[in-house]
């Protein structure tokens, strides 16, 4: 290995990255993972924590752009230079930028997220059949409203499972319309659109206009590149056009006729010979977590390695299953030394409890509150409820002002004071006899004093130790799809938001009814936050989204504000 | 019927022209990744950098040390790679 001259690295240990902008190639979803799962092959060696940061300065920035973007080191059209990154430090030190001619993928080709649907975002399966034909992309066949779908498993006639293909119809990312999708026509300085354009950019970044007449709304977004897209050329974006004519010759397939790099390209009109359109055809593309992972090496303060297996050789080659080389790991060890806290897979059931554990606190002592006469409403810590140990909970809520953890028949409560501790285990059955052991969701009703509980397709209201359930969930004018409330949103005036799956309703609770117009899509109204929370309350004037170990807070303006962890941020652990 | 096609190459618009010779390609290889940093000198001398250049690149890649723009230097050359200069400077 090798680092930069003087050991260039980072003082502070919990670093801090911020992503700038996306690629169209991939869903953003993936485009973030790819990159947490690129920090984390180096957390995972190293004392260093990774923080994603959502506005301001990061140490590492990270953005894509195309040959000339703006520091001295150009990209260089398709293949090529892929990326570069540069040594820790201020400003554009630290920094990480990726050449967005590449065809970003996960490496094996287009990886393809599908949203709507019935497969709950799951990713295109290439290939996949539909009505006896084969598909290795998607397509618009079996619809009249010309929108990309895709089976999500082998064969969509068995499974029946779809999801919709990225499309500039359904959907825009960045630019000021909230990811609404394109309009089309529309009007850009005076002139007509029937497609997304690169007019008026540098970046070459295809755009549309999200109402009919951007001249007048100014609303814009850009526009995801569909699987079948070509790639550079003159008409990047744009599907190829099968068959279509080149030196007199009919094609119906990519060719690499007329090239002498042998790369497979196509014509985006029936005609090449006369309209001179044209783009490189999708191929298996670059895995943006390997690229990625590579740079935040530098970014670290990595220089290039000799050693051909090792993640930190200059180039580029596609690993299937990817684990960090020595020579990399004894680098990066160098300058960081080793990771001290535990091991990070769970301990098994024969490993002693009496494991290190890096924030102790009373709750840890090994003979923990023993006497229960003392502390009347606890029992002692039985080590597998110690909810800083728990990854997940049923739900989360705030009841008098205190958030509560449900998990498994136990609760804990946070005092809201600044050094309040966490409180518990306490028994859900010793508080609200009537309660199961698990609780999907909870609200409190202030003004009435009641307490709302949701398990399944049932709910109970008390009021103190009374109690009224359960009931069905229909009862509230939820319909008998909803098999489960997710989580419940107070919106004053007596209105409670109440979540399942990628919808929610709004609950007048006076009138124990649903309001009219609802459901909504979840991510249509909060964007930016996970669809599939399995948890959603509201505290200390923030909406909280959780999903497995992690926080998405949104302000009072429904902007995403961080997001971090349960178990560090709100259990305090 | 088994000789092969003979291709016509096209310059496609638009396309950022990559057909360079195998010694435009070296020389821009070894600068843009810090293998050769002085200033080009004319003659012989020019002749030994570039062997010395290539030699330090056939090294960083784990290639054999020949001196020369053989096939899998070339080759190596080629890849899509990193960015980052492999020699500082």
């Amino acid at each position: 290995y090798k680092t930069f001259d003087g050991d260039l690295k980072w003082d502070n240990r919990d670093v801090t990255y911020r992503v700038i902008n996306y690629t169209p190639d991939m869903d953003y979803s993936l485009i973030d993972d790819a990159f947490a799962r690129a920090f984390k092959v180096w957390s995972d060696v190293t004392p260093l924590t990774f923080t994603r940061l959502f506005d301001g300065t990061a140490d590492i920035m990270v953005s894509f752009g195309k040959a000339d973007h703006g520091d001295p080191y150009p990209f260089d059209g398709k293949d090529g230079l892929l990326a570069h990154a540069y040594p820790p430090g201020k400003g554009l030190q630290g920094d990480a930028h990726f050449d967005d001619d590449e065809y970003w993928t996960l490496g094996t080709g287009p990886a393809v997220k599908t949203r709507y649907g019935n497969a709950e975002g799951a990713m295109c399966h290439f290939p996949f059949t539909f009505e006896g034909k084969d598909y290795t992309t998607c397509t618009t066949n079996g619809r009249s409203d010309n929108l990309p779908w895709c089976a999500t498993t082998a064969d969509y006639s068995i499974d029946k499972k779809y999801g919709f293909c990225p499309s500039e119809l359904l959907y825009t990312f960045d630019g000021n319309a909230d990811g609404a999708e394109c309009v089309f026509p529309f009007v850009f300085l005076g002139e007509e659109y029937d497609s997304c354009t690169t007019e008026g950019r540098s970046d070459g970044y295809r755009w549309c206009a999200t109402t009919s007449n951007f001249d007048n709304d100014m609303k814009y977004g850009f526009c995801p590149s569909r699987d079948t897209a070509v790639i550079g050329g003159n008409a990047e974006g744009e599907p190829c056009h099968f068959p279509f004519v080149f030196l007199g010759k009919e094609y119906d397939s990519c060719t690499s006729e007329g090239r002498a790099d042998g790369k497979l390209w196509c014509s985006t009109t029936d005609s090449y010979d006369d309209d001179k359109k044209w783009g490189l055809c999708p191929d298996q593309g670059y895995s943006l977590f390997l690229v990625a992972a590579h740079e935040f090496g530098h970014a670290l303060g990595l220089d290039h390695s000799n050693i051909r297996e090792a993640l930190m050789y200059p180039m580029y080659s596609y690993v299937k299953d990817f684990s960090l080389h020595e020579d990399d790991i004894e680098g990066i060890q160098y300058l960081y030394g080793s990771k001290t806290g535990p091991d990070p897979t769970p301990p098994g059931p024969n490993t002693p409890t009496t494991t290190t554990y890096p924030d102790t606190d009373e709750t840890d002592s090994p003979d923990g509150p023993t006497d229960p006469t003392t502390t009347a409403t606890t029992r002692p810590v039985d080590p597998t409820k110690d909810a800083c140990k728990m990854t997940k909970f049923d739900t989360i809520t705030v009841i008098e002002g205190q958030l509560h953890f449900f998990k498994d028949g136990d609760y804990w409560k946070m005092s809201s004071e600044s050094n309040g501790g966490l409180k518990g285990p306490f028994s859900i059955s010793e508080t609200w006899p009537a309660l199961p052991a698990v609780i999907d969701s909870a609200f409190e009703n202030t003004l009435a004093r009641k307490l709302y509980f949701f398990s399944g397709t049932r709910f109970w209201v008390y009021t103190g130790k009374s109690v009224l359930g359960p009931r069905s969930i229909e009862k509230l004018g939820l319909p008998d799809s909803v098999q489960k409330v997710e989580g419940a949103l107070q919106r004053g005036k007596g209105k409670v938001l109440l979540f399942s799956g990628e919808n929610y309703w709004r609950l007048d609770v006076k009138a124990q009814k649903i309001d009219r117009g609802y459901p909504k899509y979840t991510d249509a109204v909060f964007g930016g936050v996970p669809n599939d929370a399995h948890d959603v309350f509201q505290y200390k004037g923030h909406i909280y989204f959780c999903r497995d170990r992690f926080y998405w807070r949104m302000n009072s303006r429904r902007q995403v504000d961080r997001v971090g962890y349960v178990k560090y941020d709100l259990l305090k652990c | 019927w088994s000789a092969p096609v003979k291709s016509v190459f096209v310059t496609f618009p638009g396309d950022i022209v990559k057909n360079m010779t195998d010694t435009e390609l070296a020389e821009g290889y070894l600068k843009k990744f810090g293998y050769m940093n002085s200033p080009q000198r004319s003659g012989f001398q020019s002749m030994v950098s570039t062997s010395k250049a290539l030699k330090r690149m056939q090294r960083q890649m784990g290639l054999e040390e020949t001196g020369v723009m053989d096939k899998s230097t070339l080759e190596a050359m080629r890849r899509p790679r990193c960015g980052v200069p492999d020699v500082a400077n």
